[in-house]
């Protein structure tokens, strides 16, 4: 069963304490605040009180045991960076950071974070695009005419660009999305190149889009 | 043009703007603070300073030509529920509102939000499932005898659970995620239905997810 330690037990290190937890993981959680760790301490394996800006309270908490470290201390940069600074110099191998502005990430990164997130960044892009592809349905719900379509890239599309491939001009489509991973990708820029395994988001007139479909097979 | 209006600059509503602007939409952002509205103003297509649990004022702002708007104050609890209740009698079509609470976002329901999000807790969540994954993907990376696939789901699967369909006893694979639609769901209960559409993220020997392939095809 893999440790991993989650130091700052605010509105994002608590959720990922706990989801951690109820995914399998031994999870040690830390907090300098009492009340933090009472209430997440039935959570999840170890929950501990300690200052981790220092070396010797954060080994005593038992941080060294886990291989993987989410630092979740948002808010109080220096905090945070000197944590980070720590971590590092006790030899922890993966550390995963949250920070709270693109200084603070930078500062984190150059610390050595193995990878840095932006919740209310990332979430906001992520509101941003389903919002958009909400509202390309909504027009399509008002136009019969016009459908979209999900299809896998056609053969030979892979390594080329949307500008190469030009389904605009031959076909009347617009691509308004790319499938690839666990992400639909909605800003397309005519340079960025198609991978393997991506699906098209395509939205068209119908007799268009069965055009495209018969002829890129 | 689509008329999108962002109300609170803080990092998630400011960085929500800009994403939206990006997408095609004419961003209208709303913050108390000059410096907020300044340092976004030519990013979007207007910003203007009002507060905005005034009626006079938000109305004066021009946010009734919004058919959405998206609410972003998160620490000041009171003024994002206040804003949500001014926004709803003026007959805003879709409200989504960021909350920083389970109790703000319940509020904030009560009140008519359509869609409430929670960045920290939500971005918590896919870290956490993330971090799951590559663990998995580790082990793989260790044992050459095991695999991992993703596949669509077994004709005749959808509609049912994942205790009618025994897997694990039938195949001894082990289903370890759903990809639906662009998420990868990794908490499985084996009550969860499956969906047209669905594809397996499924673990096991070689043999095993072999045997799986050949015989529900
Ligand atoms: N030196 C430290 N040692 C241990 N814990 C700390 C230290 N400094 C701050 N913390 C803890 O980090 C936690 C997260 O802090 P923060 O204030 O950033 O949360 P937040 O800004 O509300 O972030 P979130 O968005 O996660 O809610 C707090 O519970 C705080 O007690
Ligand atoms: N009554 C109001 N009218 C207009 N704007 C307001 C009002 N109250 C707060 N705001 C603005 O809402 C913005 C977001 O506030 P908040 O403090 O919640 O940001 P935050 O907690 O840093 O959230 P984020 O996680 O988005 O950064 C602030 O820029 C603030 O000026």
């Amino acid at each position: 069963k893999q440790r991993i330690g989650v130091i700052g037990l605010g509105k994002f290190g608590r959720s990922c304490a706990i989801r951690l937890a109820e995914l399998g993981f031994e999870v040690l959680a830390i907090d300098e605040m009492q009340c933090n760790v009472d209430s997440i301490k039935d959570m999840v394996a170890l929950a501990v009180v300690a200052d981790t800006t220092d070396f010797a309270e954060l080994e005593a908490a038992g941080i060294t045991s886990c291989d993987t470290v989410v630092l979740a201390i948002g808010a109080e940069i220096d905090h945070s960076v000197l944590t980070a600074a720590v971590l590092k110099e006790m030899g922890i191998h993966h550390l995963v950071a949250r920070a709270s502005s693109d200084l603070h990430g930078r500062l984190l990164k150059r610390i050595g974070a193995d990878d840095v997130v932006f919740p209310e960044h990332d979430m906001a892009i992520r509101l941003a695009n389903r919002l958009s592809l909400s509202s390309i349905y909504d027009f399509l719900e008002s136009s019969p005419d016009y459908d979209i379509l999900e299809v896998p890239i056609p053969r030979g599309a892979a390594g080329k660009t949307l500008r190469d491939l030009d389904y605009r001009a031959r076909f009347e489509i617009n691509v308004v999305g790319i499938r690839r991973g666990g992400e639909v990708l909605v800003t397309l820029h005519s340079d960025d190149l198609l991978e393997a395994g991506d699906r098209l988001i395509i939205l068209g007139s119908v007799p268009n889009l069965h055009r495209f479909a018969i002829q890129t097979r």
